[in-house]
């Protein structure tokens, strides 16, 4: 089946959602079928992609609240091998519409419920990446069920190291309580600058954490930091508002370079798994 | 009485804990004096100020969740003229504990009725900014009730850009539902990178947006963009892992000259409405 990522961290602007547009792309381009999940009531993934969040009819937001809503009703093919579940700003009712069926977990597997139909025993996608919201809400709990792994984009900065405690919790929770195959996969840096001391002492710390969890067990103990980083490249942020990927809007940058180079690091480790 | 400014948007990583630290720092070298408040659960602005959220007793949480705790119980002086109430991961608990008083308005008016005792009739503070999470949940919501004025720290990038709407209509929501004095102030452009494409772009589709709102009667017509931009500058970004704000690591770097002379226009332009 599927391989389902989760794009997640707390801390805001960190590179999730251009993570998941040209992680996804990239796979997409190496031959990997791709859906991509917009979980993050903002809708970027979604703009990013060249689709109007305001014009969509039917998204995750009916989804997740309308038993007769499928996922395949709301699917919409975004490139070759590329296919979305888009997200409009109405998504953020979400929260408080689960809120009540929350203590018994149901509120939490909505996501997965609803999504099975299209992976469960079916071999229509290689790889499903999950764009989550800059929270630890129900969202982002939803995105966590489902998934089989968690990718951690994080820029090496102070405040950005200092959540991926509280980040590892929420992931060991959801293990326990809810999706017993949930693991870290690892860390992918985002808009990377090698070359300042702050960089470079943020990527000794997180090296060191990582280091000393192997072979403890947990969740994240087997989690690698992905090679190469992604450099800062204004074109990564620049694609954005053409709603293409950076495969499409400048295939020769540095950042189509990264990206293209994560992604096969990504697929290599899941092939040898 | 103080003028409450909510440092507020929805988008991650835009620069909001650091413009609270540091505008807030600012403004208080300039002589006035300060109050702080931490309302993301992250803990980002208290962890800037140099304090460990994992030690602090009480906090935030405790102030909205248990009526016999007062602004006054967890203040803690930060710097000269500088007071925070600080707060912890667990502040992330008060969406769904205060979620039952949401429909009638009551969880939205926790803060601004615990904090009315240290602001109202007191002469004790000139400025206070509020740092807010990255969503348009209770907790911000609880900052825009307390608010007089709305400053939205903002990055010259589409994604960023893109947001704005949704963040207006929100403030305009609240202003007819509970704080009929809130108003926009104005926007600090964070990070700038003044010589890309993508900034003068978005940068004129910003001051268009701005100046077609003028004389509108709507909460943002009396929006200003605030000069200078703070442009981007590692060492901003070295600070927050020092516990210091930048006049306190780098008194002559850019960042310091950027945020003081922000600051500045800040005052300024409440000095003549
Ligand atoms: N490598 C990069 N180089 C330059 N800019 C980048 C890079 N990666 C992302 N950006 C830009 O930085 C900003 C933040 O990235 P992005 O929106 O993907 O982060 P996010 O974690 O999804 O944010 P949020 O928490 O709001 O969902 C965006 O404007 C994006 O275009
Ligand atoms: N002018 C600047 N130059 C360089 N780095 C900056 C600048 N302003 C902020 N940063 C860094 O960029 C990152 C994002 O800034 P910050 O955390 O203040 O944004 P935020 O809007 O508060 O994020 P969140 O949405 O997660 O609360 C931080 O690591 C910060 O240190
Ligand atoms: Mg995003
Ligand atoms: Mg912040």
């Amino acid at each position: 089946g599927a391989r389902v990522i989760a794009l997640m961290n707390q801390k805001g602007g960190v590179g999730k959602t251009t993570t998941a547009v040209n992680l996804g792309a990239a796979m997409a381009r190496l031959g990997k079928r791709v859906l991509l999940i917009d979980m993050d009531p903002q809708g970027h993934l979604t703009l990013h992609m060249g689709l109007d969040p305001a014009s969509l009819g039917h998204s995750v937001y009916d989804l997740l609240i309308d038993p007769a809503v499928s996922a395949g009703d709301i699917a919409q093919e975004v490139g070759e091998r590329l296919v979305i579940l888009p997200a409009e700003t109405n998504l953020a009712g979400v929260e408080s519409e689960l809120a009540a069926d929350a203590a018994d977990g149901r509120a939490q597997r909505v996501l997965m419920d609803k999504c099975a139909p299209l992976l469960r025993g079916k071999d229509w996608f290689d790889s499903v990446l999950i764009d989550c919201p800059p929270s630890l809400g129900l969202l982002t709990l939803n995105a966590l069920a489902l998934a089989d792994e968690v990718i951690v984009p994080m820029q090496a900065h102070f405040l950005a190291l200092q959540g991926l405690s509280k980040l590892l919790e929420t992931v060991q929770l959801v293990k326990q309580a809810i999706n017993p195959a949930l693991s870290v996969a690892g860390v992918i840096l985002c808009m990377h600058e090698g070359q300042t001391i702050l960089a470079k002492e943020v990527l000794d710390d997180l090296s060191a954490f990582l280091d000393s969890g192997r072979g403890t067990g947990q969740p994240w103990s087997d989690a690698v930091l992905y090679q190469p980083a992604v450099r800062r490249n204004i074109k990564l942020a620049e694609c954005s508002s053409f709603g293409k990927s950076i495969f499409d809007y400048a295939p020769q940058c540095p950042g189509a370079q990264d990206y293209l180079a994560v992604a096969r690091a990504v697929i290599a480790q899941h092939a040898t798994s």
